[in-house]
């Protein structure tokens, strides 16, 4: 299994403790497009932070390409080369450039600068946003700082992907190629990609739609591909 | 005309300046709830910055309620007053709590520390909120975040709301919620309500839709309220 979660427990501490995630068990295989669907607050953006290894569980066992998070030396080595994040909030580095923020993640594993220039422009280019490579993030549109995220998470070719509502600020154009980008990732590279949505279009893209309600899993279907 | 924009031009300076607004004529009657739809990148987020006097114009004239914004003395004054404003990037800040974010433009115009308190309160608890009072932002999912911000925006109970894609990180519950309390503010209490959203559902419960391309109107319908 690419993603292995058994019994996943994330308790935030409160005036009443939170269980935002509450003894999920989920597979997930090499090559999976998998959709995470349910309302506001029902542990959709923790669930994805266990995997990506951001966070730790309070209870539960997460386990990443065979491997306990657990018991990783260097979590940020791990997360470096395998894995891609796309933040709900996509978090670019404010004093940097679009192609400077996609480089980060190849900057983090020693990838030589000349390396990184050609690579972040290619990405940024699939994206059709070669042409702001040169803007600092408050220079861009809410949708061209989330297209720019979507680009740093593939800086790597990671094998796992995690994208938490990545098409949230995108019209139906953009955001169908974001989505059809994640289609060919999984289908024609081996890429796992786990994409949380609140849009229904999006998730019927995506070949199985896990539900969440109350930081549990409510339902765990396979769909017919769009 | 609560709104009028006359020739309205934004122009940002780069390798070739941007021209994200190019000449937009609008006219917004009280009372009208209105969609403003478009591409990633069209001119939407700039649009609604122009109107609720958080930018300049390099060219035209942007009048609300009959005065145009490059003549008013006290900017700050005229927007805490008249206009809720919701950011495509929530923008609540990280060291308030949520009843303390949403009481933060009731300060600005002088309101007493009780009645802030009382009302911040009520405000979230007509958005299901009330038990999240005492968080702070990075204690909230990113749709009560977005949801917080849409409470701040009433706080002054304004007469102009400007929401930037207030549903984006929504599902279809809670965004139907906030999207029938724009409707009820505008039919019932006569607020006037421009709002930016990619989704077709929010924008067909608005009694008008405003299509961008490229800095421009390229549509303006009245639409039969669903
Ligand atoms: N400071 C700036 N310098 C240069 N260009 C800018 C600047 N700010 C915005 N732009 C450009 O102006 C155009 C309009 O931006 P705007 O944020 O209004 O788009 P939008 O319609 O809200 O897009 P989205 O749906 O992605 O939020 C975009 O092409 C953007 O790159
Ligand atoms: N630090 C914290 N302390 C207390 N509660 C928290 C904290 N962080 C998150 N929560 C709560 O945990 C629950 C799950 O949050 P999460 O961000 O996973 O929701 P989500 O499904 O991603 O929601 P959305 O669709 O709004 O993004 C929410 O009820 C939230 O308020
Ligand atoms: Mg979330
Ligand atoms: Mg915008």
């Amino acid at each position: 299994w690419v993603v292995e979660a058994v019994g996943l427990t994330r308790v935030f501490p409160d005036a009443v403790a939170v269980r935002a995630l509450d003894g999920v068990d989920v597979r997930i295989a090499r090559g999976e497009f998998v959709a995470i669907m349910g309302p506001s607050g029902s542990g959709k953006s923790t669930l994805l932070h266990l995997v990506g290894a951001l966070d730790r569980p309070t209870d539960g066992v997460i386990r990443v390409d065979g491997q306990d998070l657990a018991a990783v030396d260097d979590l940020d080595r791990f997360r470096a080369r395998s894995i891609g994040f796309i933040f709900q909030m996509h978090n670019l580095l404010p004093t940097l450039t679009a192609a400077e923020n996609v480089a980060v993640p190849m900057q983090g594993i020693g990838v030589p600068a000349a390396t990184r220039r050609t690579r972040s422009l290619e990405l940024l280019d699939s994206l059709g946003l070669a042409h702001l490579a040169h803007r600092l993030p408050n220079q861009l549109s809410g949708g061209q700082r989330q297209r720019v995220a979507v680009a740093r998470a593939l800086a790597n070719d990671p094998s796992l992907i995690l994208a938490d509502e990545p098409t949230g600020n995108l019209d139906s154009t953009s955001g169908g190629e974001v989505v059809k980008r994640f289609q060919s990732l999984a289908h024609e590279h081996g890429k796992t990609i786990v994409l949380v949505t609140h849009d229904p279009v999006v998730a019927l893209a995506a070949g199985r739609i896990i539900s969440l309600r109350d930081g549990r899993i409510d339902q765990d279907e396979q769909v017919d591909e769009a």
